[in-house]
């Protein structure tokens, strides 16, 4: 988190650390993302945070078996105190495109379920059939994350080793929506490759400085709701330009969770 | 002397014929023809000693020790008989001619010549013998006849009567009628037909013989021809016949047996009977506390269905099993298959459980039965119903748990989401 600020413990209880050791591919293979609780035994993330790194387009989830979950989790450097999870299952978006991070967006079963706590609760999940106008620009989101904090230090990879330069105190930082059509000529006026889709929405200010960044990627950027007071999961970190995060005019881009409602909830139902 | 003569025709005549014949000789000729044929003789000559009542010299015709006629002299007068130009038949085919002579004779008397010959028997035109005569339809033929039969009947062993084939009989049905063949028309002869009366067990018989009624039988014996006799069971009924009706016979049983005998002579046009079954009656039942049985009737008998229903809000339970109705049937021997069921109140039972839930029951005995109310509630301040809403449950006349929004499915209890465990930071003067 770029221009954020330390967060007290239960601030966001739905924050889940999802560490990967991908063994086959050493010392690539270690990085670590967000999620956000959903239940006792879903996690919601981005599928690129569990998609196993491969150079071709295919899509192949990381196995279970290498995948830890944190919750309740403040300091990165004691997570031997927070809640630690093995992954029963992995689902990513079967339309997941790791070449436009189209459909960036996945779903972790927990191999046990979690006691909810003060520390650890679900966030909520927009409401089914919500307008995809929404969440509508300049109104403000909050996401947190153990990412990048320094976006002067250099890495070596899209997501974040968890040996680079992380913050060990959980960050947060509060972003505006960025309009639709705004966030798309940004993209376009500079890169030709970069697609906004619909399923995509770009959030952070014009002038920089405050932004999501690597190692933050799959967790929930929140919305509270106006009418209910709870917080929403609107939008996943996704990615953003290869300048440095927070840069002047460059958006961070969040997966529209509202978009994948019925695919969550049919998998989540089938579930319950 | 004398001689067998078989041939189908022939000529005799006195010994040393047309020359005078002797004195003191006897002659016998035996003329036999084939079965189917008469003999008929006649003289073209008779010359013979003329005597009282043919006492000296005669010329005699017999058939099976029958004297058919004695002939003597030379004209017939009040005591002797000439045969003229008469034919004598024999009655069959058998026919022997004696001459005899005494020892004196008058005068030279010449003898006699006759001639014979065999004439097929139109036996269909003469048997009016009912013992003989052909039942339906006589076929003569030379040398003999034979019979046969209406479409239907059968030629008996006598070759002579018609009987049926009609043993194969079996009823099944709970009604029916049975008669001898072709009434009210006179029935066969020389049959034995056997009807089966076959019900289920626990049915019994009822015959019903019609008014007309006639079997061939006799002043003094009992049915010496022509009868019924009815076996039912270990009971015997009859032997029946003459002309009044036995009417109703009650035969106790479920399987009867109809045997009717008809010997071969005789006509007289039989017998019809219908038949019922009549079921072992059971004992009528009460219906149940707040139910009903249906039909109701005055009385049952085997095989009648009772259902057993209840009043609305009230199930059937037979055997701790809840039902919507149950069937009882008379049985065989006047017994219900089963006792008559109890009604108790639906009773939806113990509301399922939720996960981190409970049931809170409205009612003050936490009763389960038709109209109580539940409500689920979460027993963690973390977890909220869902949905959200109406969680009261009924007890409906189904017998289960319905709540209104809802219908019959569950809320569950959803973790609280959104809601941070820490207030944000307050604002801080810059």
């Amino acid at each position: 988190i770029v221009g954020g600020r330390s967060a007290v413990p239960g601030l966001f209880p739905w924050q889940a650390l999802l560490m990967v050791e991908d063994v086959s591919r050493v010392p690539e293979g270690r990085w670590f993302g967000s999620g956000a609780l959903l239940s006792e035994s879903w996690v919601l993330t981005a599928a690129h945070v569990l998609r196993s790194h491969r150079r071709d387009a295919s899509v192949v989830p990381v196995s279970p078996e290498h995948i830890r979950v944190y919750l309740g989790l403040h300091d990165i450097r004691t997570k031997h105190l927070a809640v630690n999870r093995t992954v029963e299952r992995v689902l990513l978006h079967p339309r997941f495109d790791p070449r436009n991070y189209n459909n960036d967006i996945a779903l972790v079963k927990l191999s046990q379920r979690v006691d909810l706590s003060g520390l650890a609760l679900p966030v909520c999940l927009p409401p089914p059939g919500q307008d995809s106008s929404l969440p509508l620009p300049n109104t403000l989101g909050l996401v947190a994350g153990w990412g990048i904090s320094n976006p002067n230090v250099s890495t070596d990879d899209t997501t974040a080793s968890d040996l680079g330069d992380r913050s060990d105190v959980l960050q947060y930082v509060k972003l505006p929506v960025v309009d639709q059509e705004e966030c798309r000529s940004s993209y376009a006026s500079r890169y030709r490759k970069y697609n906004i889709t619909e399923n995509m929405f770009c959030a952070g200010y014009y002038e920089g400085g405050r932004d999501t960044c690597l190692g933050d990627s799959g967790g929930a950027f929140v919305m509270e709701d106006p009418h209910t007071g709870r917080w929403v999961a609107q939008g996943l970190v996704s990615w953003g330009g290869p300048e440095k995060c927070g840069s002047q005019r460059v958006y961070g881009v969040y997966t529209r969770v509202s978009n994948y409602m019925p695919w969550l909830q049919n998998h989540l139902d089938s579930d319950s | 002397q004398g001689a067998n003569l078989t041939d189908m025709y022939g000529t005799l005549h006195s010994p040393n014929y047309p020359e005078s014949y002797e004195k003191e000789v006897e002659v016998t000729w035996n003329i036999s023809v084939p079965d189917g044929f008469q003999i008929k003789l006649y003289f073209i000559h008779f010359d013979l000693e003329p005597s009282y009542l043919c006492e000296y010299d005669y010329v005699k015709v017999e058939a099976e020790q029958e004297v058919l006629a004695t002939f003597c002299g030379r004209e017939e007068t009040d005591t002797e008989q000439v045969p003229g130009d008469q034919v004598i038949t024999s009655p069959r085919n058998v026919l022997s001619v004696t001459f005899r002579s005494d020892f004196s004779n008058e005068e030279r008397f010449s003898g006699f010549e006759a001639h014979y010959s065999a004439v097929d028997v139109d036996e269909c035109r003469d048997r009016n013998d009912e013992d003989l005569a052909c039942d339906h339809y006589c076929h003569n033929y030379i040398g003999g006849y034979y019979c046969s039969c209406r479409y239907g009947y059968v030629l008996h062993s006598d070759n002579r009567t018609c009987r049926v084939e009609c043993s194969d009989s079996v009823f099944t049905e709970r009604t029916g009628v049975l008669s001898s063949s072709d009434y009210p028309r006179s029935y066969p002869k020389s049959s034995d037909c056997l009807y089966r009366i076959e019900l289920e067990e626990g049915f019994q018989v009822n015959l019903e013989f019609d008014d007309t009624f006639d079997i061939e039988d006799h002043p003094e014996v009992t049915c010496p021809y022509d009868y019924i006799k009815i076996q039912a069971g270990q009971r015997e009924f009859g032997p029946l016949c003459g002309d009044r009706s036995p009417g109703r016979i009650q035969t106790g049983s479920n399987s009867v047996q109809i045997l009717f005998h008809s010997d071969n002579s005789g006509e007289n046009v039989g017998w019809r009977l219908s038949y019922t079954a009549v079921g072992s009656q059971c004992q009528v039942l009460q219906p149940p506390e707040n139910g009903q049985l249906e039909p109701v009737q005055p009385q049952y008998t085997f095989k009648d269905h009772v259902l057993v229903t209840c009043n609305h809000g009230y199930k059937v339970f037979k055997d701790d099993e809840e039902l919507e109705h149950y069937q009882i049937v008379c049985e065989k021997g006047g017994s219900w298959s089963s006792t008559v069921p109890t009604c108790k109140m639906v009773d939806c039972g113990a509301p399922e459980e939720i996960e981190n839930g409970t049931v809170t029951f409205e009612g003050p005995s936490n009763s389960t039965l038709l109209g109580s109310r539940i409500q689920y509630s979460c027993t963690n301040p973390l977890h909220h119903l869902y949905p959200s809403g109406n969680s009261t449950y009924t007890c409906t006349e189904a017998g289960v748990w319905t709540s209104e929004e809802l219908g019959t499915k569950l809320p569950s209890c959803q973790p609280v989401c959104g809601e941070p465990g820490q207030a944000f930071p307050a604002l801080q003067k810059r």
